[in-house]
C-alpha cells in the first residue's frame, strides 16, 4: 500500500516564549 | 488615591508621581526603611489607579509619568563582578532595588496598556532617546527586569509606528556589537523574542532591510560562544523568516553550514535541531537545492565520535517528512545528486 506521505508542517508550532505578532503595516491595538 | 474626589485626583496623582521620583539606596538595606515603605505604597496606589480608573490619563500627566519612570529605571547598570560570569552556570546578580523597580515597571506596563493611552501624546516623551536607554537596560543581569522590558518594548514597538525602524536599527547595532565586539549582552534572548513577533508580522514581499537582518545578524549570531542561552529564540526567528519567504532557505542552510561548529559538540546538537525545524517546514523545491551540502554535513555528524551528535543526526530518520523528501530525491535524482546520498550510506555503515 502506498505509504501516506507526511506533509510538511503547515506552520511551525509556536514555542512557549512566542509573543503576539506585530503586523508591519498597521498600528497594533495591543 | 482611591478615596480622593475626581476633582483632586489629578493633582494628587501628580504629587504621588513626584514623590516616587525620589530614588532610594537599596545597597544599604537598613537605610530609610520608612521612606522606602512610603514609596512602595505610593507606587502600589499608582499601579492600582492606572489599572482600574478610566479617563484619568490627561495630557499634563504624561510628562510627570515618564519623568518618574525614567528617574527610576534609567541608571548605570552595575558591572558584572565576575568577568567569567557564565549565565548558564552562575546565579545572576539580582537588582537590589527590585521592590520599587518592579512596581515602576508594572506601572509603566499598565500605563501603556491602558485603554486611555494616547501614543500621539506620549510620543513627545517616549522618543528615540528614551527607547535607546530602554534597550541598554536589556543588559541587566536580573531576568525579572528583562522580562518586563521585553513586554514593554513589545508594546512600544506595537503602538509607536514612527519608532519601529529606529528600534530595529538599534537592535541591529546591539547584536552586531555582541557578535563582533563584546560577546557579552544579557538580553539577546529577550530581544530575539520580540523580533520573532516582528518577523511574524512582516508584510510580503519582505523588504531588503529585513533580508539583510537575516543574513548580517541572525545567521552570524550562530557563531557566538554563548549560543545555548538564546538558540531557541534564534531558531524561531530563522524559521519565521523561511515561513515568510521560502526562497531564503538556501541562503540560511548554506549560512548555517558555513558557521557549523568545529569544536563544540553542544552547538552541533543545537544546530542539528535547528536544521530539523527548518526541514519540517521546507518546500520540496528548496530541499533539492540544499540536500547535497546539507547531507555531507549530516553524514559527518553521523560519523561523529561524540554520541550525542551522532544520535541527533540519526534522529532525522525518525522524521517521516525528511524521509519522504530524501526518498523523492533518490530515484529520479540527477547523476551528481545520487552521489550525495550514498555518502550517507557509508557514514551509516
Amino acid at each position: 500500500p502506498q505509504k501516506k506521505k507526511k506533509q510538511k508542517l503547515p506552520k511551525s508550532p509556536a514555542p512557549h516564549f512566542a509573543m503576539p505578532p506585530i503586523h508591519e503595516d498597521n498600528l497594533e491595538k495591543i | 488615591l482611591k478615596d480622593a474626589p475626581v476633582s483632586e485626583l489629578h493633582d494628587l496623582l501628580c504629587k504621588k508621581l513626584q514623590q516616587c521620583s525620589i530614588v532610594f539606596d537599596f545597597l544599604d538595606c537598613v537605610a530609610d526603611l520608612k521612606g522606602k515603605e512610603i514609596k512602595r505604597a505610593a507606587l502600589n496606589e499608582l499601579v492600582e489607579c492606572v489599572a482600574t480608573n478610566r479617563g484619568i490619563l490627561i495630557e499634563p500627566l504624561y510628562p510627570e509619568i515618564i519623568k518618574m519612570i525614567s528617574v527610576n529605571i534609567f541608571r548605570i547598570l552595575p558591572p558584572s563582578e565576575n568577568p567569567e560570569f557564565d549565565p548558564e552556570e552562575d546565579e545572576p546578580n539580582l537588582e537590589p532595588s527590585w521592590p520599587h523597580l518592579q512596581l515602576v515597571y508594572e506601572f509603566f506596563l499598565r500605563f501603556l496598556e491602558s485603554p486611555d493611552f494616547q501614543p500621539s501624546v506620549a510620543k513627545r516623551y517616549i522618543d528615540q532617546k528614551f527607547v535607546l536607554m530602554l534597550l541598554e537596560l536589556f543588559d541587566s543581569e536580573d531576568p525579572r527586569e528583562r522580562e518586563y522590558l521585553k513586554t514593554i518594548l513589545h508594546r512600544v514597538y506595537g503602538k509607536f509606528l514612527g519608532l519601529r525602524a529606529y528600534i530595529r536599527k538599534q537592535c541591529n547595532n546591539i547584536f552586531l556589537r555582541f557578535i563582533y565586539e563584546t560577546e557579552h549582552f544579557n538580553g539577546v534572548a529577550e530581544l530575539l523574542e520580540i523580533l520573532g513577533s516582528i518577523i511574524n508580522g512582516f508584510a510580503l514581499p519582505l523588504k531588503a532591510e529585513h533580508k539583510q537582518f537575516l543574513v548580517r545578524v541572525l545567521i552570524p549570531l550562530h557563531s557566538v560562544k554563548s549560543l545555548s542561552i538564546f538558540h531557541a529564540q534564534l531558531a524561531y526567528c530563522v524559521v519565521q523568516f523561511l515561513e515568510k519567504d521560502a526562497t531564503l532557505t538556501e541562503h540560511v542552510i548554506r549560512g548555517l553550514l558555513k558557521y557549523w561548529p568545529k569544536t563544540c559538540t553542544q552547538k552541533e546538537v543545537m544546530l542539528l535541531g535547528e536544521i530539523e525545524e527548518i526541514l519540517d517546514v521546507i518546500e520540496p523545491s528548496q530541499f533539492v537545492k540544499i540536500q547535497e551540502p546539507l547531507f555531507k554535513q549530516v553524514a559527518r555528524c553521523i560519523a561523529s565520535p561524540h554520541f550525542q551528535v551522532a544520535e541527533r543526526a540519526l534522529y532525522f530518520w525518525n522524521n517521516e517528512y525528511i524521509l519522504s523528501l530524501v526518498e523523492d530525491n533518490c530515484h529520479g535524482a540527477p547523476y551528481h545528486l545520487r552521489h550525495a546520498l550514498p555518502r550517507l550510506q557509508g557514514a551509516l555503515e
